[in-house]
């Protein structure tokens, strides 16, 4: 049985897209079937998958709003073990429209739910919003990995994030937990990221993995191939860190 | 008769509040009378001018959906000619309760018109959204300032934040207009940021700053301090260019 996981953080830029579509490739890569789900408006997930987004007929906007079945929508990606579940444009009205829906909050949960054997892992990637998009993330999933960039804004909506993510395990998803935390856009030399890191592993304790992603330029042009990281630069950082994360999350046995 | 600007882009991570911020003090540094309203339930303005958000009685919520006056909301700041209508979690739900809301569009227009004559500048921060929140600062505006980080993931949501621009601009402001485009996070030494600040000056043309923010770890270290940039450390590049897109603001007549 698959395990969902839902990549959250309402804070802008903090490496979400950018952990899902890395940690997706490489649990792929080590034989593990995934399904990525593009659950943002932005579908910078599916465009760092190198996908267009402004041609899709379907995508998860269908599979929502219209009901359509995932099987029918879930698209092929250069990576054999790979599939995703595109975004586009037409997501940015769901928030709005899922509002006069019944059960609103469990839609992407009754849609993936039957997906979950025919995958190890079901990966979502959600909008940097609490709202009914991310709500459906966390409903849907088993686990929840936080990424937080080591910057003080990151820090700062940390304390709501929690308290969502109790009120949704309370309401709609008892089963959910905190995977882990995975530091991001870390730098060294600066005091500002160590206070930041030490701040995050004081509160959080062991579940921050031993992975620590730097801040590496080549994980900002991969995107711009279409590709994740170890496809486009494969030596570098950014790619071995990501590497060490997936292992990280197989050994734990999918948890912490 | 004083300007409404607002800093909107629903990519996150790009600066809209270190913009907003940093623009905003400059303004009042310079002898001009500012309200910074902070219409992200992240409340990172509110907490970038050293106002604890989690003590708030009244915030931009009481305003937005019970309807308080605007005036006996907003708060003095460290900077004489500067205050700020904070924004507090209470915010987050703001979303989905103005849905059912008649001119849900408007409500933030409502309550800003009457202050215009009381400042010479309202500057808006925004949400990393395009939902009702952010609909509601684009109408509220007369001008709209987007700050583009440069990476290739920022360029990917320009297209939908400009149909949506044209969009409230046809149904709701006709008034709206872009003011300006302020490239953000510009690192020289990387082909990519080069690339990307390239391309928006290619499609932007004249509406782009020649103030390009560089990237400054003096920049994410100020809100830590509860402080604008050059209030922390006036000598930094960081404080210098804000600085520079202030003058070029007021030479433009507001306007660009
Ligand atoms: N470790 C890193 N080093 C350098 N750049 C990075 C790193 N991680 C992400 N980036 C870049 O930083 C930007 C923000 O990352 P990303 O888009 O993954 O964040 P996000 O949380 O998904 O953003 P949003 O809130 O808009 O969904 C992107 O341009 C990405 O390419
Ligand atoms: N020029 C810069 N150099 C270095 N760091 C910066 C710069 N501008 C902003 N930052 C930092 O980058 C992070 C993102 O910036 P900021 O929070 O202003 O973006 P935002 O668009 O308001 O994000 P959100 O989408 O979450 O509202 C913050 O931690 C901020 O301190
Ligand atoms: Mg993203
Ligand atoms: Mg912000």
């Amino acid at each position: 049985m698959g395990k969902i996981i839902a990549i959250a953080n309402q804070k802008g830029g903090v490496g979400k897209t950018t952990t899902a579509v890395n940690l997706a490739a490489w649990l792929a890569i080590m034989g593990k079937r995934v399904l990525l789900v593009d659950n943002d408006p932005q579908a910078n997930a599916t465009s760092g998958l190198g996908i267009n987004k402004n041609n899709l007929q379907l995508s998860i906007y269908e599979v929502l709003i219209e009901n359509k079945p995932v099987e029918k929508i879930w698209q092929r990606t250069s990576i054999e073990n790979l599939l995703i579940l595109p975004s586009s444009v037409r997501l940015a009205g769901a928030e709005v429209e899922l509002v006069g829906i019944t059960e609103r909050e469990m839609l992407l949960k009754k849609c993936l739910d039957p997906a979950k054997e025919k995958f190890h892992y079901i990966i979502i990637d959600c909008p940097p919003s609490l709202g009914l998009l991310t709500i459906n993330g966390l409903t849907a999933a088993d686990a929840l990995i936080i990424p937080i960039q080591c910057e003080y804004y990151a820090l700062e909506g940390l304390g709501q994030l929690i308290s969502t993510v109790q009120l949704v395990k309370k309401r709609l998803n008892p089963a959910l937990e905190i995977e882990g935390v995975i530091l991001t856009m870390f730098d060294g030399r600066t005091n500002l990221s160590i206070q930041v890191a030490d701040e995050v592993k004081k509160y959080f304790k062991s579940k921050v993995y031993k992975a620590i992603v730097p801040r590496n330029v080549r994980l900002s042009e991969a995107p711009s191939h279409g590709k994740p990281v170890m496809l486009y630069d494969k030596r570098s950082r950014g790619a071995e860190v990501y590497q060490e994360l997936a292992k990280e999350i197989l050994s734990a046995g999918g948890g912490k």
